[in-house]
């Protein structure tokens, strides 16, 4: 099975 | 002030229905340089979705000031929905708004119709998306990219793709069954937009939400051909380009658990 990720782990906030 | 008058409402009306259901709130960021920018990402953080129309996409556009328009994407959906595709559009806003004033204009009769649309106070993290090196990118009719898209949903929650030098390659392996479709490259003369385009530093294997790609191609209608980049082990970038602008979305692949 795959899981989905979070954006957040690519992506910092501004 | 804000004043923004589009040739034709359908512009915006694509656009809202390409994002509405993706994300229920976001600002709409204005200014005289960069025209209208939002980036809004959905509940789940797992799509973003970075807008940017242009002031060419405008028949007259002009913003004295910085702004930011805090939507509810439902309620500006349904006013929308009140003018026809054809009409003049102009959205119209003062410097410190509560309320945006969208206003149609049919080019035949003389009828004119204005709508009030309050404005919300919107906290959202911005977050910061740098131009990145991608391993490879497709270039295919948006149509053919939201048919895969819809039909392999049918199949798994999940769709693959594959991409070589010299084919793309769509998988789902789901309970009742597995399927796959292959395109490979070609250059279409005389209609450009129908040719599928492959540039690729280095081969990628990614898996996606199929319903996450289901909500990208509700963009569909907004261009003929989408553009994809791809990178291993990283957010995917799908762009619709808009007559002077772009819609953007970034979608976080699913890895082996």
């Amino acid at each position: 099975t795959k899981k989905q990720v979070s954006l957040m782990s690519f992506f910092g906030k501004k | 002030m804000l004043e923004g008058k589009f040739e034709e409402a359908s512009l915006l009306k694509k656009v809202i229905e390409s994002i509405k259901d993706s994300v229920k709130l976001c600002n709409f960021n204005c200014s005289q340089s960069k025209g209208i920018t939002v980036q809004a990402i959905d509940d789940s953080r797992v799509l973003l979705i970075a807008l940017k129309i242009d002031s060419g996409s405008f028949q007259e556009f002009r913003c004295d000031r910085d702004l930011v328009l805090g939507l509810d994407l439902e309620s500006l959906s349904k006013i929308l929905k009140q003018g026809n595709n054809e009409d003049y559009l102009t959205i119209i806003a003062e410097d410190s708004p509560d309320s945006l004033l969208v206003v149609f204009e049919d080019k035949k009769k003389d009828r004119i119709s204005e709508f009030s649309l309050k404005l919300m106070d919107i906290d959202s993290d911005v977050l910061t998306i740098d131009d990145m090196e991608h391993d490879c990118s497709i270039t295919m009719p948006a149509y053919e990219f939201a048919k895969i898209a819809r039909d392999m949903k049918t199949l798994s929650e999940s769709l693959q793709i594959i991409i070589t030098k010299d084919s793309v390659k769509f998988n789902a392996e789901g309970q009742i069954g597995s399927g796959s479709i292959i395109l490979k490259p070609h250059t279409d003369m005389e209609k450009p937009d129908e040719s599928i385009k492959i540039e690729l530093n280095q081969p990628v294997v990614l898996t996606f939400g199929a319903k996450y790609l289901n909500d990208i191609v509700k963009a569909t209608a907004l261009s003929s051909t989408v553009t994809i980049k791809l990178t291993d082990k990283a957010p995917a970038l799908f762009e619709y380009r808009l007559p002077s602008g772009y819609l953007r979305y970034y979608l976080a692949p699913k890895f082996d658990d």
